[in-house]
């Protein structure tokens, strides 16, 4: 199960004849991305991107296994590991200053995947949310790629608060699985799920299921077909051998692997590797095989104490993120493209309890017909009338306090000191260059317009299909009659959402010419995706904004709506009409006030 | 607050990371400059 012993458990179950001779699959992994290197080397001359190339080349199941780790005071505690949109939590340990888990897991590293896993120890509650004490981020790939021999290395982990201060070391080791041995353990498992006579080898009664249990409903002379062309050697049934050779030889002429039976998700034909990896960890769900606990997204919601067990039964599917989880949870997944990595959002369970009784309920919005707007609008007006206040300047430093992780003050244009008030801070301008501007040369090259969560849609329809549920959208009502064309009518939909803590100036996405600004009164909703995904609220074609057409050469007509919300009803442009402007050039700005 | 940009029909091809997370109901967390996608239209003359 996993504790110690189970390298050995791997190589006697693959391929325990010729273990004794043949090096060890790590050594083996090793060899073969060090030759990947050296063929980039002689080929192509010698860089440090030719390693990352070979890298990226690479596709497998990683074996991370978290040993043990020395902690600066004695606990109870837990290990998380984040890779790519999954977590996974250790048990936890005895009390002690030395925990030992001994966990692992297998992750899958994908081509263009996630590559940096981030492992996060926690003190643990009986009662409350355990606390984060120490993390460290370690790049896969260049671990298996080092020139280290030892099984396991130790890494210190960083202080939540202050990344320089060391608060622990932790073991732990990671190893490839070689293709070939996946491929070949795959078969074993699939064999073994078929073979309802425990005889190791395949009847046609049992290869037949095993077809439609990959989705497949080709005939019964077809499966007799395969069947035939599996069975090399002619004694009426499949072996393991024959079963590999046939998935490995079939797969890519005609694929008989169309959908995975456990989670039922249509795998890639053109990614045989893939979709064995996928079907081969989708497979150790739930068998044991897997030691560390799964089905958690985020770090957060793996580390939740005993409450969080009253739910543990309601797995999360990767489909439950979003839209479902945004307006039923306290929080709001979001995926950081710069990490690779899912990444809660939270928000107080006060708003979300009154957001949800306001937005999404039709006594709710009845309220707000009957006079809720004129509070919102009012409310905005005296917080933007507060924040502009020189008193206001003191919530600067809690405001920075408590957004911590999430504002950079080191790319800030000016210190603290500089803001007379809080608008002033909420405004403020980021140092040149700390935003590169993507192929800049480029025009044909759109880039993001906010600091934002985005949601991107090639049609209006997919929009409401997926995100808006606001019965009443349209790029009609959204643009307004005096901008919107046909050609806006079925366009691509982008929407930039920010956040409080966010840097709240917006930017062109195109280069062009801003040919027109039309101000659209309105409400002031908040447009938190808990009101977006109502389906009671139109927040996006009844909240104030301005539109405005940047005209280009590379992409036509561009409409830019800017959408003032709760609070933040104000915006401020710091171009006009008939400016010519660069992708990347500051648009303006929104700011506290109705 | 929001910003939301509106495209002609067919004229940009947006990155697919972008596309596939929105398709799931998942927003993507971003920063200003990075890039949102292609034109799709053909630069003048292109065809000579």
């Amino acid at each position: 199960m996993g504790h110690g012993s189970s390298k050995e458990d791997d190589y006697s179950s693959s391929s325990s004849s010729d273990a004794d001779t043949k090096p060890s699959r790590i050594s083996r992994l090793k060899q073969r991305l060090r030759l990947h290197r050296h063929r980039h080397h002689r080929t192509r001359g010698s860089s440090s991107q030719q390693k990352l190339n070979a890298a990226e080349d690479f596709a497998g199941i990683a074996l991370l296994t978290l040993i043990n780790a020395e902690m600066k005071f004695k606990d109870k505690w837990l290990a998380c590991v984040s890779f790519g949109e999954q977590t996974f939590r250790t048990n936890i340990s005895d009390q002690t200053d030395k925990p030992n888990w001994n966990c692992e897991r297998k992750l899958l590293l994908e081509r263009n995947g996630p590559r940096v896993a981030r492992i996060s120890v926690f003190e643990t509650n009986r009662l409350s949310k355990n606390n984060l004490i120490g993390y460290c981020d370690i790049n896969l790939l260049d671990y298996l790629a080092r020139d280290s021999d030892s099984d396991c290395e130790a890494f210190d982990l960083l202080d939540p608060v202050s990344s320089d201060v060391v608060v622990g070391r932790i073991c732990l080791s990671c190893n490839v699985e070689d293709p070939i041995e996946t491929e070949k353990n795959f078969a074993r498992r699939i064999l073994s799920i078929v073979d309802y006579n425990e005889d190791g080898m395949l009847s046609m009664s049992e290869f037949s299921d095993l077809i439609n249990a990959f989705g497949n409903n080709v005939a019964a002379s077809k499966k007799e077909e395969l069947f035939k062309a599996a069975d090399k050697n002619g004694d009426s049934v499949v072996s393991m051998d024959e079963l590999a050779a046939l998935l490995a030889l079939q797969q890519e002429k005609e694929p008989i692997m169309n959908c995975c039976p456990v989670c039922g998700e249509i795998v890639e034909v053109s990614d045989k590797l893939n979709t064995v990896i996928h079907l081969t960890l989708c497979f150790d769900e739930g068998t044991g095989n897997q030691v560390m606990t799964g089905g958690f997204l985020t770090e957060n919601q793996a580390s939740y104490g005993w409450m969080f067990k009253l739910s543990e039964w309601a797995h999360f599917s990767s489909y439950d993120v979003g839209l479902n989880s945004g307006s039923s949870a306290s929080h709001i997944l979001v995926f950081d493209r710069k990490t690779k990595r899912l990444v809660e959002e939270l928000i107080d369970a006060k708003i979300v309890l009154s957001m949800r009784a306001i937005y999404q309920s039709k006594i709710g919005l009845g309220l707000m017909d009957k006079g809720a707007k004129e509070i919102l609008q009012s409310i905005s007006e005296r917080q933007g009338r507060q924040m502009n206040s020189v008193e206001s300047a003191k919530d600067i430093l809690k405001f920075v306090e408590f957004f911590k992780d999430q504002i950079n003050m080191a790319e800030v244009k000016y210190p603290l000191d500089h803001f007379k008030t809080f608008n002033e801070f909420f405004v403020r301008e980021l140092k040149p260059g700390a935003r590169p501007i993507a192929s800049l040369e480029h025009d044909d090259v759109a880039v993001c317009a906010a600091d934002s969560r985005l949601m991107a849609f090639k049609s209006v329809q997919d929009s409401l299909r997926l995100w808006i549920k606001g019965r009443k959208f349209s790029i009609q009502g959204l643009l307004g009659k005096e901008t919107c064309s046909s050609a806006f009518i079925d366009g691509t939909l982008v929407i930039f959402r920010l956040a409080p803590q966010d840097y709240h100036r917006f930017h062109f996405p195109v280069s062009g010419t801003v040919e027109q600004f039309v101000n659209i009164p309105g409400s002031l909703y908040t447009v938190n995706p808990i009101a977006v995904n109502s389906k009671y609220c139109n927040v996006f074609t009844e909240n104030k904004r301005v539109v405005s057409i940047i005209s280009t050469a590379e992409f036509g007509k561009v409409a830019f709506v800017a959408i003032g919300a709760t609070m933040v009803g104000s915006i401020t442009f710091v171009k006009k009409e008939g400016d010519v402007v660069k992708k990347g050039d500051e648009f303006g700005y929104f700011s506290f006030g109705g | 607050s929001t910003v939301i940009c509106v495209f002609e029909k067919d004229a940009i091809k947006v990155d697919d990371d972008l596309l596939a997370n929105s398709g799931r109901s998942l927003e993507t967390l971003v920063s200003v400059g990075m890039t949102l996608g292609v034109s799709t239209k053909k630069p003048a003359g292109a065809e000579l």
